[in-house]
């Protein structure tokens, strides 16, 4: 559903806590680091795009942010 | 399926298990019970036994904690993460942790996790497997409600914990031992839950004979329910729903539980309230409220709150109009209006719809405010009204919105 401006960001810091959690997804801390990867959480999107069979496109859209919003486990999805 | 780095196992087939403390969401024997059957379903395809411990250190502690709960993986309140667990191991390998800020039930309705389904993926993250993306496998990692009577491990989670421990020996696996039964030593006591009475299950459709989706320009399609969201517009009938967007050309095709896994299908009636990013879903003398994706919590409630009489078993059609603040709620050949800002129903209701909306002489299955004008929908047909004068401007096609 389209997001409430307001909301844009909440999702997205919900979306870096799910990834974290469930994808290892770290963000980069030293600028050089982020220059190499312009955005590692876009990959990190993919990832958990390709695992839930969503069209992966590195974007946060509805589709994926709802399947990030389904009550699950706690335990990564990746090994690690 | 897939399991740990270096697929960690349990190097024996007796492994132990302890139940820590309950919930008091449910019975405690109903918790055991729970437990007891999630053992069973991996016992009964390899050559594991589990056995029940009442003290000591068991392979797999099994406990109900909210929040911080002391490793390093606190839980996030209702909803989001409902659990986690251990890979084999010492300590806290194999353990299992239930978020206690859950409603856990042994039931497979809305109100509440199905402890039985959470803990049988639990465990087969205590033996050694990770999760599938396989959907439908048990070990994949959303919650699905399913029908948990004679539930049978799908092939994806038996190939995955076989890996690791082969097949059963004998015929099926012996039935999970327990110790004869002691007294516990040690139990934090919960109050006494009065288990909810058991509503009727709503009739899960199994796939083979769950109704196809009628085709978008089907002449005879007709709605359960029909609400706008957010500027979009749904149509609801059994499981389906057509979304209509501003902001995408095509009607949407997707089901309710691909929004809000948690309700079930063949809602009776929805309305938005917009200035609140509301939208209300009404089944039976039931209803939610959703914001987004979202459940608020504390629902389901009966229509009564919203008052009702009892005599009122369930509603044909809502809907809210922006400009007065009142929703009407369309019952039989009568209609009540709902004041949203005193949240109380007005005086003079129910009155017959006949009396007040000229050219709708029967019940309404679904209606809907859009630019203004109101839409009542009958069967294969629906109703253009301009509520200030109350008059039937034209009849159309139910599915005239989704240009056929």
């Amino acid at each position: 559903f389209p997001v409430l401006p307001e909301k844009e960001k909440e999702e997205m810091q919900f979306a870096k806590k799910y990834l974290e959690n469930f994808y290892g997804f770290k963000e980069e801390k030293s600028s050089l680091l982020k220059w190499k990867n312009l955005n590692p959480m876009a990959d990190k999107i993919r990832e958990m795009q390709s695992f839930f069979g969503l069209e992966v496109t590195g974007e946060l859209n509805h589709k994926t942010l709802a399947m990030m919003k389904q009550p699950r486990c706690g335990m990564p999805d990746i090994r690690s | 399926y897939s399991t740990f780095p270096l697929s960690p196992k349990w190097k024996k087939e007796d492994v132990t298990y302890r139940i820590l403390n309950y919930t008091p969401d449910m019975l405690q024997a109903d918790v055991e019970e729970a437990i007891a059957k999630a053992f069973q379903l991996w016992s009964s395809v390899t050559p594991l036994r589990f056995t029940r411990v009442y003290s000591d250190q068991a392979d797999i502690m099994i406990s109900f904690a909210s929040g911080f709960h002391g490793d390093f993986y606190p839980f996030d309140g209702p909803g989001g993460t409902l659990a986690h667990a251990y890979p084999p191991g010492s300590n806290i390998g194999g353990d299992a942790h239930f978020d206690e800020d859950e409603t856990w039930t042994k039931f497979t309705t809305y109100n509440g996790y199905n402890l039985f389904l959470v803990a049988a993926h639990e465990l087969g993250h205590s033996l050694g497997l990770g999760h599938s993306n396989v959907l439908g496998a048990l070990m994949y990692p959303i919650y699905m409600a399913r029908e948990t009577r004679d539930y049978k491990l799908p092939q994806d989670d038996i190939d995955g914990i076989q890996a690791l421990y082969g097949r059963p020996k004998e015929s099926p696996a012996l039935p999970t031992k327990a110790f004869p039964p002691q007294e516990p030593t040690e139990m934090t006591p919960a109050e006494t839950t009065t288990e909810m009475p058991p509503r009727e299950e709503p009739t899960e459709t199994t796939p083979s004979n769950t109704p196809v989706r009628p085709q978008d320009c089907d002449p005879h399609l007709n709605f359960d329910a029909i609400t706008t969201l957010r500027g979009e517009t749904l149509f609801f009938k059994g499981s389906y729903v057509w979304r209509k967007s501003p902001y995408f050309s095509d009607i949407e095709h997707d089901t309710i539980s691909s929004f809000w896994p948690s309700l079930v299908a063949g809602f009776d009636a929805a309305y938005e309230v917009d200035k609140r990013d509301r939208v209300l879903f009404f089944k039976d003398n039931h209803y939610w409220a959703v914001r987004g994706y979202s459940i608020e919590p504390g629902f389901p409630k009966p229509i009564q709150n919203l008052g009702f009489p009892t005599s009122v078993r369930k509603i044909d059609a809502a809907v809210h109009d922006e400009n007065t603040k009142k929703t009407y709620f369309f019952v039989g050949n009568k209609y009540w209006s709902f004041n949203e800002n005193t949240q109380s129903m007005e005086r003079g209701y129910p009155r017959k719809i006949a009396a007040d909306f000229h050219g709708i002489g029967h019940t309404v299955d679904a209606a809907l405010q859009k630019n203004g004008l109101f839409y009542f929908f009958h069967g294969a047909n629906q109703y253009e009204v301009d509520i200030k004068s109350k008059k039937l401007i034209r009849k159309m096609k139910s599915n005239s919105w989704f240009n056929c």
